[in-house]
């Protein structure tokens, strides 16, 4: 049941996954899990639709967890949201409202080969496993493998580089699997939230360049709703804004790909914290991170309701 | 120990360059010590009044304290042993059952 699986630790990516066929079974009401591909070391890459099932098409909001296999708390957060779901579709009108409006096509660990690497031998890895026959070292960041502007600023070339952007566009087919799934359905698909640890930021487009984007005002007025949303529960502040300025210029990412192929709202987060524990958030923390994180996302699925 | 104690004296250092002179220079001493990166993602980010949090191993932190300290740029130590501070990540149940 929900109550007997821990949602304040960090799991494997065997139990994840374990927890998905799970909730496959128990809730069909509300849950489908699909498999979208597989990842480069055989993998499935498991997501999970979640919503009021209608026989009309309904828009979607896509929201993906550990792009970058050592920050945790992203899949944690995406656990986290699927349970809070499940639990208050019921008791919470806004969360019913939601639901029953939209799907949430949720993918609790986009890297699965690199979280189980980070989990088994290596906790700092960043990206994923494949293998590059020139050179010793393994992985592209995934998040620098995304058919925009690919390989520019912000990105590596160097296979041996924690940014390297990879040998061509989608050339992970983590990327491959999720950019197919996206793009069929991007008449739908009308937000996309990556998570991200850490620097307790909310960011929207551009990454790869300094530009405004042209629904500025209706995309930063959701992002300001959302920080002063998230901060209402523990007075926590998270910085939003442009990622090009407000973090840094990278290319190929996989919010600017989400925009540019036409999803109006692409957001990342980047989750607590902001150095004092790092990648190494303690579990205590996943409580308040996540119910935080969780009012920023229904701030902007609200937002998304209303005709901005 | 969690991942055979691989982490034990390893260091995670916060600078922040304050010029480019010095953002110029860090960019050299990453590259020397072929740090792991937490923040920025790329060395290539790294600029003025950029925060920058490195991993260093434990063979090379003080070497690499010592390149700061004669290039006079200030630092802090945010996690003094990062092995330390893996173990309290999790629960005890947890690193039990991962071990």
């Amino acid at each position: 049941s929900l109550g007997d699986y821990s949602y304040e630790v960090y799991h494997s990516l065997e139990e994840i996954q374990n927890w998905m066929h799970h909730l496959n079974k128990t809730h069909s009401g509300l849950i489908h899990m699909l498999s979208i591909g597989k990842s480069y070391e055989g993998r499935s890459l498991f997501i999970l639709k979640l919503g009021k099932r209608s026989r009309h098409h309904k828009r979607a909001v896509w929201i993906d967890c550990g792009i970058h296999a050592r920050e945790w708390i992203g899949p944690a957060f995406c656990q986290w949201f699927v349970k809070e779901a499940l639990q208050t579709y019921r008791s919470d009108p806004a969360m019913r409202r939601m639901l029953n409006h939209l799907y949430f096509y949720i993918m609790p660990v986009f890297n699965v080969d690199g979280y189980h690497f980070s989990w088994t031998s290596d906790r700092f890895w960043r990206k994923t496993r494949s293998r590059n026959s020139r050179f010793r070292c393994h992985g592209v960041d995934a998040n620098r493998n995304w058919k925009v502007k690919w390989c520019d600023e912000g990105a590596s070339l160097y296979p041996c580089d924690d940014t390297y952007c990879g040998p061509f566009p989608e050339s992970e087919p983590e990327v491959k699997a999720v950019a197919h799934f996206l793009r069929k359905r991007r008449k739908y698909i009308s937000a996309y939230l990556s998570f991200h640890a850490y620097a307790q930021m909310l960011l929207y487009p551009y990454s790869y360049k300094y530009a405004t984007i042209p629904n500025f005002s209706c995309v930063e007025s959701a992002a300001y709703n959302a920080v002063s949303a998230l901060q209402s529960a523990y007075g926590v502040r998270y910085r939003f804004g442009p990622a090009s300025s407000t973090l840094y210029v990278s290319s190929g990412s996989s919010m600017d790909w989400a925009y540019k192929t036409g999803i109006p709202y692409a957001f990342a987060f980047e989750l607590r914290d902001t150095g004092h524990f790092g990648f190494l958030l303690p579990e205590s923390l996943i409580k308040p991170t996540c119910t935080e994180t969780m009012l920023a996302v229904k701030n902007i699925t609200l937002h998304l309701l209303k005709k901005c | 120990y969690l991942y055979n104690n691989r982490y034990a004296g390893d260091k995670v250092i916060r600078l922040i360059p304050e010029t480019k002179r010095e953002a110029h220079v860090l960019k050299d001493i990453y590259h020397q010590f072929k740090v792991d990166l937490w923040q920025p993602s790329s060395i290539s980010s790294v600029s003025e009044g950029m925060v920058t949090d490195v991993h260093v191993s434990r063979n090379s932190s003080q070497n690499l304290l010592m390149s700061l300290q004669q290039a006079n740029i200030q630092y802090e130590i945010l996690i003094s042993d990062l092995q330390e501070a893996l173990e309290k990540e999790s629960s005890w149940r947890t690193n039990r059952n991962r071990r």
